[in-house]
């Protein structure tokens, strides 16, 4: 049974199962937009606003980057990242948000890195892989936080991909040879 | 968007599951 | 309108006689074969690496070994109804056939076979010149005007139908009217009177018991025929291909149809699917999901199920062929993490050890758990790392203070099969090159060898010990060389309900876009002669001295490809996952590139 708050104007049903109750978040999240949208005439062309401020927050993580204080880039860019989960509506341009928030990703896996968050980065790494970033450069960088996290087997599958995707890559290629090198310490 | 947000959201929930397993 | 009935008990023998044997002959022949060949498989497992089985069975627990002792006596009590059958049918037959024999309204009717060899007494296959003489000889016996006279009347008229009879025999066999005459009807004279009538004595179908015959046809036709039809009928629409239920199917689909990428595929995700299975349902009706997903996970971590222990050993022993059919369904969707934790989780179950990084140190005997975290300032997590240290200080790591429970523990470590990879390519039988369109397959020279060999690179193994044949048999079915290989021993698995050998997955994954190709090959034939072999890297100090090539046993696996080459030319990249389903750490997992050209 379909629950209608005319208040809040959010839908509800009580024990709904996984797959209803995220249909409704759905569409609870477009009707808030709709409701926060100010423009009668909106668009899918990204808010200029929304664009600022994300902008602002990102580039103070890369002045920090540069004066090396690495911990307070991270967390500039964790502050850019969540700006645009929540400014950003879900009719703006797809394509545009992908990439913004790849960009912003690819970030926060080197500033992760360079401060020993492996599995932070992994995960960010993941992320990348699955919204279609298939490039070497995530493949190097993941195959190197799974070795740090001892995971040889699975470092074994991401480099040997990664090299099937650009065979001559030089940098999969010593990743490859010292990851088999671990891996054989690690069978004994 | 809705499922780009999802997958974003679902970053913490990963890493504890193979935090636990690894 | 009027049917003659069987009054003389000529026909019915016959009748039945043949129903006993369109029933007894094949059934026989299939007895006959399961003994042979059943005694066979039976050699061929003990001859492979007999201490894995052995162990097995010292280590398994009493209950464990009761449930195993009830499933054999449950098949052994259906052969013997099955034998029991078999010699009460031929019995019969016999019979039967006794019966025929001395029945002498039979006789009389087989003597009304004309039969103009035995008339002329020549064989069959006799030339005519000879039929011709011996007609002659005996028509000068038999002609009427050559009989003696002192014969009685009765005596001449018997001479003379003989006579008749030789002359119709001989005209029969060469005079051209006669002679169709005979082939047509099986006599010279042109059809004879035959009868058509029912098989049945005439007190079957007449008088009072006739009723009870039409109540055994209505009940035959109408109930017990539908009865076993529809039986037959609804329990193969409820079983897939696989094996499984069409509703536990139907589950495993739908959970792979909505699966998000997001979700991490675990042991305990996969537990899960497996304990809403059909199957259980049906065997268990009085017992919920939950406690089914409690008692697979009561396996997995090696706990008594109190009263529920028997059920628990019985959903164990089905969630093989479950595990199979979801990793049939996992690959057709093209899903990678399912397939391969699938696979994982039936060695979770078979193992009864939990999924974790020490994985392939609890799954041996007499290993304390906690010693494992504490026992060495060294992470060790694997068998080849076991083996780097000396029998003592394994003894410490693993936390076996008994000797001969050590060596049992050892030997069981020793003897599970680790798969080296010595050469892999794509072939396509009958050309040295993969060219665009066509059939290749891969094929894989592999070496089982034990966690304590010392390591060899592959190059060490000469080519020559990797080539196949290169006859016209082997071009036509290359599949057919890994047959001579044995079958797989019986698996070290004490907890496991059932005896098994188990086998290893072969899955292949485009690289492209990461995901399988093709269903999974089973292999289930491989030679572990080398694991008797005591190569081992504590004592071998000089590998190029101490290496002989020649002494180790070349496994021989091929995995068909699915799907044709591609059109152009060029390196196509596939990652082959060679998992077994019995044991933690004997897998492969490499990538191979098929290069295409002209």
């Amino acid at each position: 049974t379909l629950q209608y708050d005319a208040n809040s104007k959010l839908l509800d049903v009580p024990d709904a199962s996984e797959d209803i109750e995220m249909n409704l978040t759905q569409i609870n999240k477009l009707t808030q937009d709709l409701v926060g949208e100010t423009n009668p005439n909106f668009t899918p062309q990204p808010r200029d606003e929304s664009t600022a401020m994300i902008k602002k927050l990102f580039e103070n993580g890369l002045k920090q980057l540069q004066q090396q204080k690495m911990a307070e880039a991270l967390k500039s860019v964790n502050l850019a990242i969540e700006m645009a989960q929540r400014k950003r509506a879900s009719w703006e341009a797809f394509a545009v948000q992908l990439q913004e928030l790849q960009f912003m990703m690819k970030n926060r896996v080197d500033l992760c890195l360079v401060q020993g968050k492996f599995m932070d980065a992994l995960q960010d790494l993941d992320f990348l892989q699955n919204t279609g970033l298939t490039t070497s450069d995530v493949f190097i960088r993941k195959t190197d936080s799974l070795m740090k996290l001892k995971q040889y087997e699975q470092a074994r599958a991401e480099v040997e991909r990664g090299l099937s995707l650009d065979p001559t890559n030089a940098k999969l290629r010593v990743l490859h040879i010292e990851n088999t090198r671990r891996l054989a310490e690690y069978n004994g | 968007n809705q499922a780009l947000k999802r997958r974003f959201q679902a970053i913490l929930l990963r890493k504890e599951v193979f935090s636990k397993q690894w | 309108q009027s049917y003659d009935y069987d009054e003389a008990s000529e026909t019915w023998p016959f009748f039945i006689l043949a129903v006993l044997c369109v029933v007894l002959v094949p059934l026989t022949a299939m007895q006959l074969w399961e003994l042979v060949s059943g005694g066979k498989s039976d050699q061929t497992l003990n001859d492979q690496a007999s201490i894995l089985g052995e162990m097995s069975e010292k280590y398994a627990s009493r209950e464990i070994l009761e449930f195993r002792a009830k499933s054999v006596a449950k098949k052994s009590k259906w052969l013997a109804k099955r034998n029991l059958f078999i010699i009460a049918g031929w019995t019969v037959v016999a019979y039967l056939i006794q019966y025929i024999g001395s029945s002498e309204g039979i006789q009389d009717a087989a003597t009304l076979l004309f039969d103009p060899y035995a008339l002329l007494d020549i064989s069959a296959s006799s030339t005519d010149r000879e039929v011709r003489s011996a007609y002659r000889k005996l028509s000068v016996k038999f002609h009427p005007d050559k009989l003696s006279k002192d014969l009685s009347s009765e005596q001449r008229s018997v001479l003379e139908e003989q006579y008749v009879l030789i002359t119709k025999a001989y005209k029969s066999l060469t005079d051209e009217i006669t002679r169709e005459n005979y082939l047509k009807y099986g006599h010279p004279d042109g059809p004879q009177a035959t009868s058509h009538g029912i098989a049945l004595p005439k007190f079957l179908v007449d008088s009072s018991a006739s009723t009870l015959v039409i109540l055994g046809y209505v009940a035959l036709l109408g109930i017990v025929l539908p009865y076993f039809v529809s039986r037959w009928w609804s329990r193969t629409q409820s079983v897939t291909k696989k094996g499984i239920h069409v509703k536990s199917a139907s589950y495993f689909s739908n959970r792979l149809f909505n699966f998000k990428p997001s979700q991490v595929v675990t042991l305990d995700l996969i537990v899960n699917w497996l304990s809403h299975a059909e199957e259980f349902k049906l065997m268990f009706p009085e017992l919920s999901v939950e406690t089914f997903e409690t008692l697979l996970h009561d396996q997995i971590n090696r706990k008594h199920s109190g009263n529920l222990e028997n059920a628990k050993l019985r959903i164990v022993a089905k969630s093989n062929v479950l595990l199979f059919g979801l990793l049939d369904i996992a690959t057709t969707f093209r899903n990678l993490e399912i397939s391969t934790m699938t696979i994982d989780t039936l060695k979770a179950i078979v193992q009864a050890t939990s999924i974790s990084p020490y994985s392939q140190l609890l799954q041996l005997p007499n290993v304390n758990p906690e010693s494992l975290t504490e026992g060495s300032v060294d992470d060790i997590r694997t068998l080849g790392k076991l083996f780097t240290y000396e029998d003592a200080k394994i003894g410490k790591i693993l936390g076996i203070d008994d000797s001969t429970k050590l060596q049992e523990t050892l030997s069981v470590a020793s003897s599970i099969p680790h798969l080296k990879l010595i050469r892999a390519e794509f072939k396509v039988p009958g050309e040295s090159v993969v060219t665009p369109q066509s059939t290749p397959h891969i094929s894989l020279k592999v070496l089982v060898r034990s966690a304590k060999h010392k390591f060899f690179p592959p190059n060490m193994i000469p080519d020559e010990m990797c080539l196949d044949r290169d006859d016209f048999e082997s071009m036509k079915d290359p599949f057919a060389s890994t047959l001579e290989q044995p079958r797989l021993p019986q698996t070290f698995a004490p907890y496991f309900p059932g005896k098994r050998s188990g086998c290893w997955c072969a899955l292949v994954v485009l690289q492209k876009d990461g995901k399988v190709i093709q269903t999974p090959m089973l292999i289930d034939r491989l030679s572990f002669e080398n694991l008797n072999k005591d190569f081992d890297k504590r004592t071998v100090k000089n590998l190029e001295e101490e290496f002989k090539p020649e002494e180790w046993v070349i496994g021989n696996i091929k995995i068909p490809f699915s799907q044709p080459a591609p059109e152009e030319k060029g390196d196509f990249f596939f990652r082959v996952i060679v998992k077994s389903t019995e044991y933690f750490g004997p897998d492969l997992d490499f990538t191979l590139s098929m290069a295409v050209r002209d």
